[in-house]
């Protein structure tokens, strides 16, 4: 996935 | 993921394990925001619509059914439960929600990722939460004596805000890309939020 961030929290 | 993200995630956990244990065993939920709790339900909906589309890990899988579901039914009982309905303190809890629902889809309007379904709420999901307590803190003030578990709730909330802070901290110096990430967001808000002004 090219978005990262925040994304992979909750 | 680091120490200071899992701690965020047991300390919301616990808040929302204190607030159930709160209703279920005094049968009450005075002193408790119908409003905030509302609010985090769809802050909870609107942002795991990634549920089905985008598999992180189980344990996040697991973690987004936890408070989806508990928030659904917290609000549940608040509404509908025959006893604990009762105890809320409607007149204390006038805080006019909509308007924090209506400036975080603005937010979101402005500053996204990707003009997308998802992505617009995403954005408009993170907006909220940060919004979302208000009415708890008011509906805190006004009703005065405080119950221990009540406390006890708030308190744990603030700590989980405090830890994903530390997480992001901690993130914004040792991954790159994520500073990177942050750096864009932020600078996107700020320049709305001095528009704005």
């Amino acid at each position: 996935a090219e978005s990262s961030g925040l994304k992979d929290e909750l | 993921m680091n120490i200071f993200r899992f701690a965020g995630d047991m300390t919301h956990l616990i808040s929302i394990l204190v607030l159930l244990l709160k209703i279920y065993a005094t049968k009450s939920c005075s002193g408790i925001s119908l409003k905030t709790q509302e609010l985090y339900a769809l802050v909870f909906l609107t942002r795991y619509l990634d549920l089905f589309t985008d598999f992180i890990s189980v344990y996040n899988t697991i973690m987004k059914l936890v408070f989806i579901a508990s928030s659904l039914a917290i609000v549940w009982c608040m509404r509908m439960h025959r006893v604990v309905r009762r105890s809320y303190d409607k007149d204390l809890d006038t805080f006019r929600h909509y308007f924090l629902i209506l400036a975080s889809l603005i937010l979101a309007l402005l500053v996204h990722e990707k003009f997308t379904f998802q992505e617009i709420f995403w954005a408009f999901s993170i907006y909220l939460e940060a919004l979302a307590i208000l009415p708890q803190l008011v509906l805190l003030q006004r009703s005065g004596n405080v119950d221990n578990l009540t406390g006890q709730y708030v308190f744990f909330l603030g700590a989980y805000r405090a830890f994903y802070i530390l997480n992001w901290i901690y993130r914004y110096f040792t991954e790159q890309r994520f500073s990177r990430w942050i750096g864009e967001r932020l600078r996107a808000v700020l320049l709305v939020v001095f528009a704005y002004l």
